[in-house]
């Protein structure tokens, strides 16, 4: 399903150059759950980015589905983004102007779903992370754990095929991260690929593998 | 140092009333380390927003060194906050179009000190969070755990008399999620009040002192 081969990044802040990925090989197969670990600024959300085809690498090969993403044209890009890949940002990035439900529901809009089903399925997928009467606030209006899950439902209402979740658990006491964790179990069950990062010993060992990422490049490869 | 009686803060979502807060009272005293914990929703940040002068209660008191908050204007208000009390937000908070290090400045920058030394203290605070790399980078070019020190760093710059931390730690690997927990401890032994909400029990575990707060009351106040 995902196949990456030299992956590189390298931003600009200035006149300055960060290499953020220097060069990450691995291949995640079809229904795998892989936790992402490693310590603060390593280059895990570069990694996600490019992943979730937010961004383009600055050298390698990213291939999602035996399609070489390099090769795809922004159209596709964002037809591939919206109906295989549920991105769970680590700043959430929910629109500020519309409420949970409208935030949830708009992969659904994009996707051209009627407004009656698509309102369905993201009150289900706010149920589903215990914010069903949450659904008309605004995002200032909502907790910092109560926004993370909005963003997760957000990323699980279009039944993706890939899930990636960039740090899901990081607001969310114990109780409430397990339930996350529980959920990211059932769609993984029902055949998602789930590639997670994670701080959480305990949210990574959910997972059945683990990527250890160190300054930019693949430090360790472990099934568990 | 802190006295809260029978706090109380109620929100409007639409038509709405979300009763966040609904009569909590403690006593923290000059020099101790607090820990707050308790489930996502459960009260925590808009405790810590009333704590920081950044909201008014909808009922009950506040008194801060003695003084009850409600009868001080908004000049008054404002000093408090810029000279006695560092905040870490749940959300960082860091102005985009400013760098890391013009971001840590800005509490200095209020207080009218020259910019040599101002700077000078900027870039320290941002050593101690291990940013000192980074200080030229604008928020939207740090990962979220850099994002958040800078926050961190932020708080601390002005040498505060009470450090409210909201959730510092939740985009930290453990290894730095300790030294900053370290640089927590440190400032505490030099007098710093220090009043921490988290969901990591690691962190918890660091102060002295636990408070738990469910559904918007105080359900546990513990010595550790
Ligand atoms: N501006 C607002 N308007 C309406 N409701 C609000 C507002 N801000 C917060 N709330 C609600 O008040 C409750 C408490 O929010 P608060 O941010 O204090 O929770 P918390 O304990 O910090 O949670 P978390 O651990 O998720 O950060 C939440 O249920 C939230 O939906
Ligand atoms: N747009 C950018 N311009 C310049 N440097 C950047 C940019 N985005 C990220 N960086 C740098 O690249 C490095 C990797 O960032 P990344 O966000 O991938 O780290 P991370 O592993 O997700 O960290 P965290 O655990 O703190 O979220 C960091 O040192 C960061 O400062
Ligand atoms: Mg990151
Ligand atoms: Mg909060």
């Amino acid at each position: 399903m995902i196949k990456v081969e030299d992956l590189r990044k390298t931003y600009r802040a200035g006149l300055v150059e960060v290499p953020a990925l220097r060069g990450v090989s691995f291949e995640v197969e079809r229904g795998e759950y892989v936790a992402i670990v490693g310590p603060s600024g390593s280059g895990k959300s570069t990694l996600m980015h490019l992943l979730g085809c937010l961004d383009v690498p600055s050298g390698g090969r990213y291939m999602l589905d035996g399609v070489e993403v390099s090769t795809l044209g922004e159209d596709e890009l964002a037809r591939v983004r919206n109906r295989k890949i549920g991105f769970v940002f680590q700043g959430f990035h929910l629109l500020p102007r519309l409420t949970a439900l409208e935030n949830v529901e708009l992969p659904l809009v994009y996707r051209g779903v009627d407004a009656n089903t698509r309102r369905e399925k993201a009150v289900r997928a706010l149920e589903m992370v215990g914010l069903g009467a949450r659904v008309q606030h605004y995002p200032n209006e909502l907790s910092g754990g109560e926004q993370q899950r909005v963003a997760i439902a957000r990323a699980m209402v279009g039944e993706p095929i890939l899930l990636l979740a960039d740090e899901p658990t990081g607001n969310l006491d114990s109780r409430t991260g397990a339930e996350v964790l529980d959920l990211f179990q059932r769609i993984n069950d029902a055949g998602c690929t789930v590639v997670m990062v994670t701080h959480d010993m305990t949210a990574a060992s959910r997972a059945k593998r683990l990527l250890k990422i160190r300054d930019g490049v693949l430090e360790g490869d472990e099934r568990v």
